[in-house]
């Protein structure tokens, strides 16, 4: 069963195509894994993407190189899991 | 394992025997109201299990809500679960819904994507599409919503096996596509298509593959702004709404756009709440929530497909 420790979903605000570009580019590094959970298409939408812990740093480095605005959504993609697999087992008990 | 539909737990997620275990109970306990339909087989060879809600004689007219498609959205499958509960309950109660049903079957496919769903559960809660192996390559699965007819290989899907919004090696690959298609085909008398899935707020309408109007752009856009005020009325969710191409992105080989292709006017998707936080991982706190604020947009359109029947 995979596991997501360390995983992080960053939402990343856009001000521009060039963004949008930036981002694809970026999508196509297969080896950062990357899954986007909500694509880069319109300027106005965020962009929400899992970034794996072991492409954190990458990631992070390529968004304030091109100074391009992120949060943090998720601080660790497992520990919501988790608590989600203890909801399942509690209503089970239950 | 709850007994009856009475006590089966909608607050929480379920794995795929227990939503089957639901079924089966929810035809048991409302034989004249509720019957089980197997429209095929998906790629690992489980059954493709839709329920039908009919008061009346067969070939009327239908409405087709499917949830489950992408397997990573939980929410989906957990709230059509509470909406066939909510069926057999508010018939014979609800003025609206038993008007709506004394008139028009309704058919709900709750895990259209029962591979891909058995496998979040077992290995991977991350995994969207379907389970096939692709030839040729080391990644396994099709985006089930880019394999349909209508814009299918279009620039809104992606030709790379790897890629979460594969098109699969040929329209209709997917049994779990084809088996919707080919039930649509032989029922012939569908009139609303809705397909629902997580996240992001919206509700979509033809065409995702290109920019350029369907011809009942208007209707669709008016009819979505009713529902979604209606969806926003109970919690303040916020929906977006438009045609998908204009709303969020170019998708192309989607389910709305085919249903619409094949005459069925009012064919929409939804994309349920994430309250901006937790995307796919929406807690299992709001599920009940995010199923009755969906269920008054549901509703909204379900009256109007049948006090405008064409």
């Amino acid at each position: 069963k995979e596991t997501f420790e360390g995983h992080q979903v960053l939402r990343i605000t856009l001000k521009d195509e060039l963004e949008i570009s930036l981002l694809k580019e970026l999508s196509e590094q297969e080896d950062l894994q990357l899954d986007f959970w909500r694509q880069p298409f319109y300027v106005e939408l965020p962009v929400d993407v899992r970034v794996p812990f072991h492409s954190l740093q990458a990631v992070r480095a390529f968004l304030g190189y091109h100074e391009i605005h992120y949060e943090i959504m998720i601080q660790d993609v497992q520990d919501l899991l988790n608590e989600e697999q203890r909801e399942m087992m509690r209503s089970r008990i239950f | 394992q709850p007994r009856t539909t009475d006590d089966y737990d909608y607050t929480n997620y379920h794995t795929l025997s227990e939503i089957n275990s639901f079924m089966d109970m929810l035809v048991q306990e409302n034989p004249s109201l509720v019957s089980k339909i197997v429209i095929g087989k998906s790629y690992e060879g489980r059954d493709l299990n839709v329920l039908k809600f009919s008061t009346g004689d067969t070939k009327r007219p239908g409405i087709w809500i499917d949830t489950g498609i992408h397997a990573r959205e939980w929410i989906t499958p957990a709230s059509g679960t509470w909406f066939a509960k909510k069926i057999v309950t508010d018939y014979g109660r609800d003025p609206v819904l038993t008007a709506i049903l004394d008139k028009i079957d309704i058919f709900l496919e709750l895990v259209t994507n029962p591979d891909g769903y058995e496998y979040t559960h077992t290995s991977n809660r991350m995994w969207r599409k379907t389970r096939r192996i692709n030839s040729g390559s080391s990644c396994i699965g099709v985006d089930p919503n880019r394999n349909w007819g209508t814009g299918y290989g279009g620039a809104g899907s992606s030709s790379n096996p790897c890629s979460e919004t594969y098109r699969g090696p040929s329209v209709y690959s997917e049994p779990e596509v084809k088996a919707i298609v080919d039930f649509t085909k032989s029922h012939g008398n569908l009139k609303a298509f809705l397909t629902i899935h997580s996240y992001s707020q919206m509700l979509l309408y033809p065409y995702g593959d290109t920019g350029a109007l369907c011809v009942d752009d208007a209707e669709l856009d008016e009819l979505a702004l009713k529902a979604t005020t209606a969806l926003e009325s109970l919690y303040g969710t916020k929906y977006t709404y438009g045609s998908t191409f204009k709303t969020i992105y170019q998708a192309s080989g989607v389910t709305t756009d085919w249903a619409y292709d094949e005459g069925i006017k009012y064919s929409y998707t939804f994309e349920l709440r994430d309250n901006g936080r937790y995307g796919f991982i929406l807690p299992a706190n709001q599920i009940i929530p995010t199923a009755q604020e969906t269920w008054l947009a549901l509703m909204v359109i379900m009256e109007h497909t049948k006090n405008n029947l064409y």
